[in-house]
Parts: structure tokens; sequence; C-alpha cells
């Protein structure tokens, strides 16, 4: 997966996200945008695959975004004991549980970071108002770095794939310089969703396990969107 | 290319386990079973399969709603087993390491 939050010369934020995964002859048929419906109103957005009642992706409108990607340490018994004995929660149901119950983007932070989870993942979270993004790696219990938006110091967008971002990833896999790459080209003054799903459009960020790409603007939850990638 | 996927909404205000059920009428359960299948048999040993589908049969002992309720909602639509149903949202968890 690559996840990228970015923030305009005017202080908009925009997120956005490529979702990788195996098994794209069944996920582009199942792959669904949902509005989750409380007393009438729009309460969370999200993108999942039919079936699955967590998300990977999801935007509390005017408040705050999430994408969640893929982070591989440790062993699976490691997982299965944070499951079943210790009874920590997927990495995927934390994102609909903050989605559902933060009421801003500090809360909504506070719990990605802090809640116990069954699997390590990067958490990237985006706000609707200037510097509120950041990467947050996870392991199990509590953060492993948080890695803010720097807007004042040149840092105006975060890139995460799927590799904690002070190391180098594999050249076998490496999304992430292509990624940083276009938004440069791109540059500050004109990131947009467009140019954003443009970046998200650049080979191999989008590759042959691309299942969708999807763009948010806290600022703007209306234009909420998902593009199923058909290779 | 790229296409809009269908979008739909899901009532919070609805019972877990009947709130996808609008959702479900459009999608074949004979296709589900088959994604369910596929997915499962290829993260999980099946040794590891036979260990765990009759603790995760127990949901309710150990998940939190609404996604205890909501997925044994979605194995009944499915109509296959309700372990089998939350191992497949554990997708992730069986293969991050």
């Amino acid at each position: 997966c690559t996840s990228i939050v970015a923030q305009d010369k005017q202080g908009n934020i925009y997120h956005g996200r490529n979702m990788d995964y195996d098994f794209g002859e069944y996920l582009h048929k199942i792959t669904i945008d949902v509005d989750f419906i409380k007393d009438g109103q729009v309460k969370f957005q999200g993108t999942t695959f039919f079936g699955y009642v967590g998300l990977w992706t999801g935007q509390s409108p005017h408040k705050f975004s999430i994408s969640g990607n893929e982070r591989d340490v440790g062993y699976w018994w490691e997982n299965a004991m944070a499951a079943f004995l210790a009874r920590f929660i997927p990495a995927s149901w934390l994102i609909r549980t903050t989605l559902s119950e933060a009421e801003d983007f500090e809360t909504a932070f506070d719990m990605l970071t802090k809640i116990p989870i069954i699997a390590s993942v990067y958490y990237i979270i985006g706000g609707s108002t200037s510097r509120q993004g950041a990467i947050i790696t996870r392991k199990r219990i509590g953060p492993v770095d948080v890695w803010p938006l720097d807007p004042l110091n040149g840092a105006w967008y975060r890139v995460e794939t799927n590799y904690d971002h002070w190391t180098n990833p594999p050249p076998y896999d490496d999304r992430r310089t292509p990624a940083i790459k276009a938004l440069n080209a791109t540059g500050q003054e004109h990131i947009n969703l467009n140019s954003l799903f443009k970046v998200f459009s650049t080979k191999p960020v989008l590759n042959k396990l691309t299942i969708y790409t999807t763009l948010m603007s806290n600022a703007d939850p209306d234009k909420y969107q998902t593009f199923i990638r058909t290779p | 290319s790229a296409a809009a996927p269908r979008r739909f909404n899901v009532s919070l205000d609805s019972p877990p386990e009947s709130r996808w059920g609008p959702v479900a009428q459009h999608f074949d359960p004979a296709f589900m079973r088959t994604v369910l299948d596929h997915v499962v048999d290829s993260m999980i040993p099946k040794w590891v399969h036979a260990i765990i589908r009759p603790i995760a049969e127990d949901l309710e002992n150990f998940i939190p709603q609404p996604y205890e309720g909501e997925i044994r909602g979605l194995a009944k639509y499915f109509g296959v087993n309700v372990g089998d149903g939350l191992l497949l949202n554990l997708a992730y968890e069986f293969t991050a390491f």
C-alpha cells in the first residue's frame, strides 16, 4: 500500500491511499464505499471489501481521515496470542472505532497511537486544518514513532508505503522514492485531489496489486472518492 | 482504467446483525463463499484453521460489539460458519508478521 498526507499552500489537507493486496480477481468485485448513517446523518465514511467489517480507509467529515498500511514485523503466533489471549482488537477495527467515536483530530490521534492492537501497522491520519497530518508507526502496545507534517520546515507531505520511514525500502519494492519524486515534481502550490490522483497513478506506486485508490479532503468531505484500479 | 465502486448506506441505528442486510442483497452468496474460502485457505494453514475455527465460533466471549453482531449477521447472509466469518476478518492479522 501507499498512503500520502499533504498540505497545500493555503493550509488545506489532502489524504490519499492506494490499497495493494492479493486476490485482486475477487476484491475488485467486492470493493465498496460505505456511508455509515447515525440519526439520519453520515457519521463517517469508509472503503472496504464487502464482508470485512473493519476499515482500512475512512473519513469523519470535517474532522479527520485515516488510512492503514501493512507493517510486517514479529511472528504470526505473537499476533495469535494478542488476538485470543490478550484480546486486543484488529488494526482495522481501531480505524473504524476511531472514526465512529473520536470527535476531533487530537482525540483520533490519541486513540490510534495508544489503544492496543493485534498486529503492527502504519496509521496515516489527516485533519482539517493546517499541520494536521502524521504517520504513526505502531507496535501492538503503543507507538514506535510519530512523524508529523512540518510544512514550516518544508515537510508539506509525508509518504508511507510498508517500511519504517527511517529505513530504506528494499530495491525490489521501492514505491516510496517514485512517490516522493512525483510529489516534488507536483509542488506544494499545485497539490490537490487531481494532482494527488496522478501521483497515485505513477508506476510503481500504482502496480499490479493495486485494488483501489481513495482520495480524501476533510475540509471538503463530499469529494471523498474511490477508484477501482484495473490492471 | 479507474471506475467508482458501488456506494451503500449502512445504518448504525439498525441492530448489528441486520445492518449489512441491504448491502448483502447486491452480492451473490455463492460468490461470497468462494471469496471467503479462497482467502481463508490461502492465508491460514489448515492445522491452524482447525484449531482456531472452534474457538472463533465462540465469538461473543471475546469480540466487542458491533463487530461480533455484524460478523454473525454477515456469516448468516453468506451461509458460512461464523468462525470462518471471523477468520476472514482477521486476514490482516494472519499476514502481518
